[in-house]
């Protein structure tokens, strides 16, 4: 870009004049507003163009400042920044978003010129980080940005009369704004950006907006985000220290999340499970280990519980994510649903397995041979129709007569173990908390393992059981339903787990199993 | 931030030398702690080691604040506002059976059980913090009872 | 295997919320400056 001839030398002295005032001001923003008339006078905040341009230089200024004025600090290459005049700048945006709008006493209006301020710190940032001509230099400071956007939050997610309860609409300004900053974005600025949405003036304070459903919304898009940009490195056996940095970080996060809004973690499970690849089983696990607050689980130990007796299964799940979409994409939803409602043709049954596999751009790019957010959306649409024909049926209706487990039990004998292996963890993914969902996949991977019929079904029961067994040995949390299921199977004589082949298959094995089992009994 | 323009994703090992590059400049303490900037009201010399410089980190902890009595809370709640101690102060009134009245911006204690309690309101004896004093009353700043009152829970913070 | 959670200096049991002294994804406990808090705009004069 080319400035204007001379307008970094008027914004530079516009921001020695703002940080004068603002220092004499000792933190009262009324001391403050008196700057607004200086900038009008100069016709800064004209048109957009000029505002765009005020904004930019003096972003680029005062980082450029912050960066080079930082003291060297002993034992580190990087030196410590003094944030004067970036806690300035960030003070002269919070005025102008609150008095310089077109009309401040109008939350909309403000909220506007804070997109365009947000705007702004984006294109500056990202221009910073890739360097000129693209060149992506290794010497971008993420601080400066960090501080600025941490300063924003803070000043600007206060309470306010004019924003008043509606601050959904900033919140959202910035939820928007660190969407287009996301780590596959912007890569260099991923810590700070973790850190940013996770802020404890951003993060819970859009969880507990109204109408609550919108925030639960903007802030699962940013954590889909960030589990994208981490997919395709988690997927490897050994991580990069920075990613097992960022996943560190990421995990306290969860965890903070787990405590304090585990309905969110709830209702959202399955565009979570989607985003994070199927070894990453502890991580999973998290998610599907969380269970609204008002609810008590029941002991998974306690000697003959009733699982089938309890109130909450007959409740069904909510769940926000459309798992619908995938299904609609590749042509599934139609013919599924017929092949439901007529159990026929039976050529659906042999269509369907192709339908599942990954496209070849899906499958060039190194992740399954399926396309597994297919199988999942499959599995839970197919358990939704399941429990409506169940509730419509006459009493004591088995599961295994359902036109929905002929679906599961032609994928069993049909899918090669790739296939078997993402078709269990989409089931495994449902054994959560006390509901009808939890609950009647914990009967269908039961009856599948019971019921298997192909040619050596030990190798069948044998993965399901190691599907199981997986979630099972990694650290906690389990998930209740993941619990009760394990110890049904283990427990009843009806499976005959004890005699199958695999469990003594080798010493380790064995042991494993006992220790387990000790666990659990 | 309007939800276009979005940065062309760089290639995995792109991104993740770009990554590790960023972590020696990861915010640390320094970096996200700002320090309210104190300024005295009326600053006037006083030996250091008499009077510090700054508040004490003691009115950090909300425990001392249960040591407090009800005047003292009060005061923090009325000369200390939008700071964490107003905060704190109004959570130990209400530990203390106090409700902040909105309209009249005062806190009030039941004196007795109301003598009438509908979804709407209830009625009774109150005991209500006077801080600013009325036209008959002229000097505020203290407790005063107030009988047949009626608290209307649309006020109730 | 995953790792121990209960390792992450978060307090896992608390009956508060744990946002409110969070102060970074990085940091290994709770935040030392003073905790998220929220005045309601009735209480300011």
């Amino acid at each position: 870009r080319v400035d204007p001839p001379g307008a970094r030398e008027q914004v530079t002295l516009l921001l020695e004049h703002w940080i004068k005032i603002w220092n004499d001001a000792g933190g009262v923003e009324q001391k403050c507003v008196q700057y607004l008339t200086i900038l009008q006078h100069q016709n800064v905040l004209k048109t957009d163009e000029s505002t765009e341009v005020f904004l930019r230089i003096a972003a680029e200024v005062c980082v450029e400042f912050c960066v080079k004025s930082g003291a060297k600090a002993e034992g580190s290459d990087l030196p410590t920044l003094n944030y004067k005049v970036i806690d300035a700048f960030a003070s002269m945006l919070t005025i102008l978003v609150k008095y310089a709008s077109a009309d401040p006493q109008s939350l909309t209006s403000r909220v506007h010129l804070l997109n365009r301020i947000l705007g702004t710190l984006h294109r500056v940032l990202v221009a910073d980080s890739e360097g000129p001509r693209g060149a992506r230099p290794m010497a971008f400071d993420q601080r400066p940005y960090f501080r600025v956007f941490a300063n924003l939050l803070r000043d600007l997610t206060a309470p306010d009369p004019v924003v008043d309860a509606n601050n959904l609409q900033v919140l959202g300004a910035f939820a928007n704004a660190f969407h287009g900053l996301q780590p596959q974005s912007v890569p260099a600025f991923a810590f700070s950006w973790l850190e940013l949405i996770s802020h404890r003036t951003f993060m819970p304070t859009l969880l507990l907006a109204k109408p609550a459903q919108k925030g639960w919304m903007l802030m699962h898009r940013l954590l889909v985000d960030l589990f994208v940009f981490m997919e395709p490195y988690l997927r490897r056996s050994q991580l990069p220290l920075a990613i097992k940095t960022l996943y560190k970080g990421t995990l306290r996060v969860l965890l903070v999340l787990l405590h304090d809004f585990p309905e969110f973690l709830c209702d959202y499970h399955f565009s979570f499970c989607d985003v994070i690849p199927p070894n990453c089983i502890q991580l999973r696990n998290l998610f599907l280990s969380a269970f609204p607050r008002t609810m008590r689980l029941p002991d998974p130990f306690t000697p003959n519980l009733k699982v089938d007796l309890l109130p909450e299964i007959a409740q069904p799940p909510r769940i926000l994510s459309n798992y619908v979409a995938a299904l609609s994409y590749n042509g599934i939803r139609q013919e599924l649903d017929n092949y439901l409602k007529n159990r026929a043709p039976k050529s659906f049954l042999e269509w369907l397995p192709g339908r599942l596999r990954a496209s070849p751009s899906q499958a060039a790019s190194g992740s399954a041979s399926y396309n597994v957010a297919s199988i999942n959306a499959l599995v839970v649409y197919i358990g939704s129709q399941s429990i409506l024909q169940l509730q419509k049926s006459p009493q004591n209706t088995a599961i295994g007569h359902l036109p929905t487990m002929d679906v599961f039990q032609h994928l069993v004998t049909t899918l090669d173990a790739e296939g078997r292996y993402y078709l269990f963890n989409a089931i495994a993914n449902q054994l959560r908390y006390p509901n009808n969902h939890t609950h009647y996949f914990s009967c269908v991977l039961l009856y599948l393992f019971a019921e298997v019929t192909v040619e050596n079904s030990e190798v069948v029961q044998e993965q399901i059981t190691r599907v199981l067994l997986e979630r099972l040995i990694v650290h906690r949390p389990h998930p209740w339903g993941l619990l009760i299921t394990f110890i049904e199977l283990i427990k009843n004589p009806r499976y005959n787990f004890w005699a199958k082949e695999f469990t003594h298959c080798a010493q380790e094995i064995e042991r494993v199993f006992e220790s387990v089992a000790r666990s659990c009994m | 931030a309007d939800g276009t323009g979005l940065t062309a994703p760089l290639d995995q090992s792109s991104s993740l030398a770009a990554l590790e590059a960023s972590m020696r400049s990861m915010p640390t303490n320094h970096d996200r702690d700002r320090v309210r900037p104190y300024t005295p009201r009326n600053p006037y010399q006083v030996p250091e080691r008499f009077f510090g410089p700054v508040p004490s980190p003691i009115f950090e902890d909300p425990a001392i604040f249960e040591k407090f009595q009800a005047d003292t809370l009060f005061f923090i709640f009325y000369y200390q506002q939008g700071s964490y101690q107003q905060y704190l102060a109004a959570k130990e009134l209400k530990k203390h059976s106090w409700r902040f009245h909105k309209k009249y911006k005062t806190w009030f204690q039941r004196h007795e059980e109301p003598k009438l309690t509908t979804e709407e309101l209830e009625q009774g004896t109150y005991v209500y913090f006077d801080y600013q004093g009325t036209y008959e009353l002229k000097s505020g700043w203290c407790q005063r009872i107030k009988y047949d009152f009626t608290f209307e829970y649309e006020y109730l913070e | 295997l995953g790792s121990d959670l209960t390792t992450l200096g978060l307090n896992l049991n608390s009956s508060k919320s744990l946002y409110s002294t969070f102060s970074s994804p990085w940091a290994d406990g709770p935040s030392k400056s003073e905790p998220q808090f929220q005045i309601p705009a009735c209480y300011y004069m």
